[in-house]
């Protein structure tokens, strides 16, 4: 509808759009879509639980940034196979990242969600919540298990989680935005694509049962009252130990 | 915002890995 004002990668069918934004999203995600069928992974054991629970607090978070990191680094790999994203300023390009990519992190977790066990992948093996009491923060470990076990039960394909984490990442309505129309437009048709996925795969209840964005919005805001919290008690710790993509992003 | 973003910057300038 704008053929003059929008770039060409901008003008692309909605199914074009829709598979290539699965292709970035099997490339960039943790564990791999062929790994998730019928998985083996192991839960770990009493000892095992105990041994994390025994680790100091200090360290466990550093552990458990270091993961986040890694989940992080590969949402950054993702919006930039998103068509479109590179085409963006590069200071809206960390606008966006700056603020949907651990929304994306969250989201993802729900790929390697055991619901009958209601365990997460970590570090290999399946973890419930208790394994991360040596963080110190039950609730934000509550609240992202209740995520988890939302989303799993909605049973999301691949491009259906592809599509969401790009409309995450990809929000004109994130504060700061430089060229805020550029960013509405690649939204507007991430959210077309979205829409006739669902139509087509008779999916269009999926809308209303997602998590609304105050909720993950929330999640993130409790997450970084978290990390200040722990660094008021480890004063140095962040600073000397985390990684810093994750001082810079929530630090 | 790049200078508060270095390490996210120099990732989206990168060449894909």
């Amino acid at each position: 509808s704008c053929p003059h004002a929008c770039p060409q990668a901008l003008r692309v069918p909605s199914e074009l759009l829709t598979q290539s934004v699965l292709l970035s999203h099997r490339a960039t995600c943790h564990p791999r879509a062929e790994d998730l069928q019928g998985h083996r992974w192991a839960t770990f054991s009493r000892e095992e639980i105990c041994a994390y629970q025994s680790q100091p607090t200090a360290e466990m978070w550093q552990r458990c940034a270091r993961r986040v990191t890694e989940a992080i680094e590969r949402v950054v790999e993702f919006a930039k196979r998103l068509r479109g994203f590179l085409e963006l300023s590069q200071h809206d390009q960390i606008v966006l990242l700056k603020a949907g990519a651990m929304e994306v992190v969250l989201v993802r977790m729900c790929r390697a969600f055991d619901a009958a066990t209601r365990t997460v992948l970590f570090e290999g093996k399946l973890a419930g919540p208790e394994l991360f009491r040596s963080l110190g923060c039950p609730e934000l470990v509550a609240s992202i298990f209740d995520l988890a076990q939302g989303l799993s039960a909605l049973r999301c394909s691949e491009s259906e989680l592809g599509l969401l984490s790009a409309l995450l990442l990809v929000n004109a309505g994130r504060p700061w935005l430089q060229d805020r129309p550029r960013v509405a437009r690649l939204q507007g048709h991430l959210d077309v694509a979205f829409r006739v996925l669902l139509r087509r795969t008779r999916r269009e209840g999926l809308l209303a049962r997602l998590p609304s964005p105050g909720r993950l919005r929330a999640l993130c805001s409790q997450h970084l009252e978290q990390v200040q919290a722990f660094r008021r008690l480890h004063p140095g710790v962040v600073s000397a130990a985390f990684p810093p993509l994750y001082r810079e992003l929530f630090a | 915002l790049q200078e508060k973003h270095r390490i996210l910057h120099k990732l989206l300038q990168n060449g894909n890995s």
